[in-house]
């Protein structure tokens, strides 16, 4: 399905920001991909916030799924 | 303006960065 094939696209882009393959993002991950990515250190800070939608200061795949979702428009249930 | 402050514009901010992260997907495999 549609949903499905959102959640392994989130998996794939997922890995791109969690290199050392914690099972997590954190803000410095984050932050190092200004290197990669046409975008300030303040821009993926911000992103970071929005995506980190209990401020535990991790992003999981699910925070991650639920924020890509988001910006497609879709509702991705948990 | 260039001088655009992060968290004026989140849901822009947030669209770049996944397609950032979607053209970087697909460009470099």
């Amino acid at each position: 399905s549609f949903q499905q094939e959102m959640l392994e696209k989130a998996k794939e882009l997922f890995q791109l920001c969690d290199k050392e393959e914690k099972g997590f993002i954190t803000k410095r991950d984050m932050q190092r991909l200004q290197n990669e990515l046409p975008l300030t250190p303040e821009q993926l800070e911000d992103v970071f916030d929005n995506l980190d939608q209990d401020n535990n200061g991790y992003l999981t795949p699910l925070e991650f799924s639920m924020g890509l979702g988001k910006f497609i428009g879709v509702e991705v249930l948990s | 303006d260039p001088n655009m402050k992060a968290g004026t514009t989140s849901e822009g901010v947030l669209a770049n960065f996944f397609n950032s992260l979607l053209s970087k997907k697909t460009g470099t495999p």
